[in-house]
């Protein structure tokens, strides 16, 4: 059960340096709380960037948050892939730059596999090979609206 | 594998039958705030047997069901290519899903290729290509802002889950 | 107590009516679980448009969830006017049109009381009368890059 | 009555001495991820005395310190424009706070127009324009979601605080 965990968790935290130093630029890892008895203790997102000082998840500002979370999902599911992705609207705290970064990402990641995200914002849709239109019509029916090519 | 195309009908707003086309890329899914982005979502996971009704920002199974003109059934149907025979299947796979309303409840039924089957033959073949209720292969709308506000305890529970 | 409860809470109630029918189109309510012994039960927030059933906060979208926490915002801020105000990217969850009615409304507020309100979104940006820049420079300090007027 | 200037040194990101002029209307702030943006609106939290270290970000009070060149003192300073009198004070009122490192802790200091007073004093003042700890005229990142995920009875103990 341990052996199993570390595992897991070791190359999960390969995955997520990687794709972390990707997406924000800065450096950052997973950290185990006791790596003796590992479910005796919790699990850290630590992130520093040159001259910074460690900061954990939680002194980070909103948009970094979200990064760094999203560098975790991304990380798991480079340990555990599937063949399709749905997301939805993961790109909310982002600024444009970081926005973009992402949509350059799932751009790259949908050459193997199906994405397909919910967003509001104007880099993923244009990251996108086409948008799929929703809106609501007559007595609160949903309906789709037609597919636009990109 | 991907998912070719999604039919949904009279499962939550989507109170007329709509057929919606995939493809093997990536596709973005916008409209307004309320229009029923996030349902379709839902109905994704709901076909598939992915998630439990909460999940589904639904008290219980029955409020799946369009509540316009007094709709008692939903059917969600998804379409799958499996050319590349990701799955032990055919070169197509439909997975279909009805929740029928009664007096005393609810039935729900799952069906493969037209055929009635159980939610465990469902998951059984879904496993083969790595899509299980635990996986992150859905990231629904609040999930970023759950991963950043629980607790280093409940954070490693998501790795210990995968493990 | 039970008193003062039912007068907050029924001027702010009267409040959030108004607030929410002007951002949302739809007609909105504060309801108590217990109005005998409020402190009994809970507060809920429930909407319905023409025809469509109500809901409660519980079963909206993203972003009429947020709309309907803004007006509550704003209808205790009506409550108990400041004389300042300030936000911190409250218009995240909605789209572009919901984005618009809310820095409308902003505007509109901001004939009587000071607004700063941080956002990424362009529809607050255009409607406000200035925007002040921030940004990281070396050694990982915060300056402010200077004010433009709009 | 009005925030007129913010002078921020040392306090989180803000390692040089910044002063942000501000205006008696609708004043937007923006920047990339991580610039500043909320540090700010911490900084008005912290030197009116309106919140704990929680609900800035810290675990402790000195971590609010600049933590790039072993700087061991933040010092926020609010002048606010009192023409219209709504404080019983001068036409002109400044509010600010220094939090300094000690051996064996902190120091915080709180001043009125220059004169060192407490905590209480800058609460009693600012209660006569409606500005309070429990108010809601400042909405902090992540309020909004808070409002919506609480259960309807911590929603209706936000009435309460208020009544
Ligand atoms: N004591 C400190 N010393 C130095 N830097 C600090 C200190 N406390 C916090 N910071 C840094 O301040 C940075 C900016 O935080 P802030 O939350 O203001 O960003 P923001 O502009 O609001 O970003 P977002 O758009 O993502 O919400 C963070 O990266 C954090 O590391
Ligand atoms: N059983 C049902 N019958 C009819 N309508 C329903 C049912 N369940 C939910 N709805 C409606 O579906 C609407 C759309 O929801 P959805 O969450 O998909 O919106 P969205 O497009 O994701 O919006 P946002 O951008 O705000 O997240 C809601 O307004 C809700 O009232
Ligand atoms: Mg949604
Ligand atoms: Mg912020």
């Amino acid at each position: 059960k341990k052996e199993a965990l570390l595992t897991a968790f070791n190359s999960i935290n390969a995955n997520f340096k990687d794709i972390y130093a990707d997406l924000s630029g800065a450096t950052g890892e997973l950290a185990l709380e006791n790596y003796e008895d590992p479910f005796d203790g919790g699990l850290f997102i630590r992130s520093w960037q040159q001259g910074k000082h460690v900061q954990r998840i939680e002194g980070m500002s909103g948009g970094e948050k979200s990064l760094a979370a999203l560098a975790m999902i991304f990380a798991i599911q480079r340990y555990l892939p599937a063949p399709f992705y749905m997301f939805d609207e993961i790109d909310m705290f982002l600024d444009g730059a970081n926005a973009e970064r992402v949509a350059r990402m799932i751009k790259k990641l949908s050459v193997n596999a199906q994405f397909i995200v919910v967003s509001l914002r104007k880099p993923m849709i244009e990251a996108a090979s086409r948008t799929i239109g929703v809106s609501m019509q007559e007595g609160n029916i949903s309906s789709v609206t037609g597919v636009k090519l990109n | 594998m991907f998912i070719k195309e999604l039919e949904i009908h009279n499962f939550k707003s989507f109170g007329k039958r709509v057929k919606i086309p995939f493809f093997d890329d990536f596709t973005a899914v916008s409209g307004p705030n309320g229009s029923g982005k996030s349902n379709i979502v839902d109905s994704v996971l709901f076909c598939l047997g992915l998630s439990t009704s909460r999940t589904m920002r639904a008290e219980k199974l029955t409020d799946l069901i369009f509540n316009g003109d007094g709709a008692n059934e939903a059917m969600v149907k998804v379409r799958f290519d499996n050319a590349d025979a990701e799955l032990p299947a055919d070169t197509e796979v439909t997975v279909a899903r009805k929740v029928r309303r009664t007096a005393s409840g609810y039935y729900s039924y799952y069906y493969l290729d037209g055929k009635p089957c159980t939610l465990a033959d469902i998951h059984e073949l879904l496993s083969k290509a790595c899509i299980t209720p635990e996986g992150y292969n859905v990231v629904l709308q609040g999930d970023i802002t759950r991963i950043i506000e629980v607790s280093p305890l409940e954070r490693r529970k998501i790795i210990d889950e995968i493990a």
